[in-house]
């Protein structure tokens, strides 16, 4: 289609200037509350503490609800209201990036995340000019919830699979989950992870070193 | 919009042909996970027990999960591939009803449920011809959810708040979500339900008598 033509074309020029500046960027993907931007909170507190530079692209379908929980760690926010658009896509991230590069912001970044809007669907077809591509599901989705959409682990490079404290009260099952994602992707890196209990947070944190 | 113009108009023309049948229909909408089978499965049991003939139009998004826990009821099942559509729409639907009115089945149905794509934010712009529009969320969604998309909630006439057993476990609260959904749309009906603990199913089977 033109649409996701177009689309890889500015993703392309997305990527380019990201790695021109040596911008380390992250889409993270997921269903609906499963833990996206608690897990980003997360790895912008371990990489501020290191010393590094972090900016994040918040989608928010209204307000600046995740923005706003951002805005608590020292790092760089870019909200963007997505309103009825159900997935992030290039030309809005092209947007934020050239607006970034005029006022000189951008170049001091070390690493971008973006966290798109929840959605287990429309997201696989738009890649925005990422280094690594998440997607973040939890074991209250029910352990169904990988074969059910298996494009987007598809073309996923890391998938983690949250909220494994409550495995049991919602009987799923983390190790079906994380079998389904390895069939679907024998090269996709998963992690099972709790963010209530600090389960494989460092594993978590590993993927950005 | 052309396309949501074009949409109502069908969906008028659905609503007007199970108004004809005196169908009952409902559309299941909600987040990925939140319960909507499980809830629909409930329903069609204790219609079924009253003699009541269901059918359930099941949008899944690859191979036939859903359809094939609607299978195990005494209903009629009509199995939907979704594939990367992020909601259900009109013209689907009304393919379906004019297939199953053409072999006779549909004027034997008292009541219709369409399960919608797991999806907070597109569904809403599409209407199906339903009677009423249920949406379903849990509390593991987290309980900022409904503030975060408003016009879903807006646009519905019911709420069904699941998975209550778990709000201490997500440190979700259902009362606040209740809430939220009343401030939006203080015509809206909530049900704070558990499906794991059986709690307020008999409300959620009420609706339906
Ligand atoms: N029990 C438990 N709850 C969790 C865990 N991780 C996140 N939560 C809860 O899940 C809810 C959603 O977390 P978020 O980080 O906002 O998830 P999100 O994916 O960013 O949500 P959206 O952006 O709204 O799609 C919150 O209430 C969290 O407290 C976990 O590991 N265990
Ligand atoms: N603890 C708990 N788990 C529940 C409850 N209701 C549903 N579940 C679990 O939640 C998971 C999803 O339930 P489904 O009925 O498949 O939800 P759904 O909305 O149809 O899911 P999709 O169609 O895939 O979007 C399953 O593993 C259920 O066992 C509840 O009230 N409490
Ligand atoms: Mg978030
Ligand atoms: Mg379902
Ligand atoms: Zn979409
Ligand atoms: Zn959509």
């Amino acid at each position: 289609k033109d649409i996701l033509k177009e689309n890889s074309i500015i993703a392309k020029e997305n990527k380019d200037l990201l790695k021109k500046y040596q911008i380390k960027s992250y889409n993270v993907m997921g269903a609906i509350g499963s833990g996206k931007t608690s897990l980003i909170e997360i790895a912008i507190d371990a990489l501020v503490k290191k010393g590094k530079k972090v900016g994040v692209i918040a989608g928010d379908v209204v307000a600046e609800y995740d923005s706003n929980r951002f805005r608590k760690h020292n790092c760089l926010v870019i909200p963007l209201n997505t309103g009825k658009e159900c997935h992030l896509d290039a030309h809005l991230i092209s947007h934020e990036l050239e607006d970034l590069e005029e006022h000189g912001i951008l170049q001091d970044l070390d690493y971008l995340f973006m966290e798109n809007v929840g959605n287990l669907i429309c997201p696989s077809d738009f890649t925005l000019g990422e280094d690594k591509r998440i997607v973040i599901v939890s074991v209250s989705e029910g352990d169904d919830i990988v074969l059910k959409h298996p494009i987007i682990f598809r073309f996923s490079d890391i998938c983690i699979i949250n909220k494994i404290d409550i495995a049991e009260a919602v009987d799923a099952s983390p190790e079906k989950m994380e079998r389904d994602c390895l069939s679907l992707n024998p090269k996709i890196k998963t992690i099972k992870t709790s963010v209530k209990k600090n389960i494989r947070i460092d594993e978590w944190l590993k993927l950005f070193d």
